[in-house]
């Protein structure tokens, strides 16, 4: 799958036979948990009897990372898996934000804001409509937070360089 | 039914989120 990912990414759709030799690898999998946020929507697509959610979904589900999660954290949506399930995912962020008193990083339209999933895209080379790093600022600007919690690990790297607070990834949450 | 974990590359290259997150995941 990995090798199907990169082919998707760089826009390359798979050859049937490679996707029938998914299905039958995946035969008994009834969810799958999945890091890359942009193969959510092909997934679903493909096998649209399994259950998709992202690596943020699935750790939020389990209560000693959800109790981890503290008022003045910001919590990093990873902004494509997010919105290729839309409608699900506002009222899940929305309860984990309640719940936890943090706050998210989504606009006033509860629109999950893109940040570090570009990255590997411009170092390829090729051109991006996003610039991480003012994508970043953007999100911290006049926010005053004690930590930064992602769910991408692409992410990391940049809050790091440009938040003067602790960045963690969802999965480090104690 | 049964759970599959896709990291993708990210999470691959960094060995110490990665298996933090399968721990949890196993859970």
């Amino acid at each position: 799958i990995s090798d199907i990912a990169a082919d998707i990414e760089a826009g390359v759709r798979p050859e049937p036979k490679q996707l029938e030799k998914l299905a039958s690898a995946m035969s008994g999998v009834t969810e799958f948990v999945v890091a890359e946020g942009f193969l959510h929507r092909y997934l679903r697509a493909w096998f649209p009897e399994k259950k998709v959610i992202g690596l943020g979904e699935a750790l939020l589900r389990l209560p000693e990372i959800a109790k981890a999660l503290k008022p003045g954290d910001l919590y990093v949506i990873e902004a494509r898996g997010y919105h290729s399930d839309y409608k699900r995912l506002v009222k899940f962020y929305d309860s984990v934000r309640l719940q936890a008193g943090c706050t998210m990083s989504t606009s006033l339209q509860r629109a999950a804001i893109p940040v570090g999933a570009t990255e590997p895209q411009k170092q390829r080379g090729c051109s991006s409509r996003v610039d991480s790093s003012e994508q970043v600022r953007w999100i911290l600007d006049r926010r005053k937070v004690d930590r930064v919690v992602v769910e991408s690990v692409e992410d990391m790297g940049i809050f790091k360089n440009l938040s003067p607070v602790n960045v963690i990834h969802v999965s480090e949450l104690r | 039914g049964s759970k599959v974990f896709l990291p993708g590359m990210a999470v691959r290259k960094n060995e110490q989120i990665f298996q933090g997150i399968t721990r949890l995941l196993e859970q």
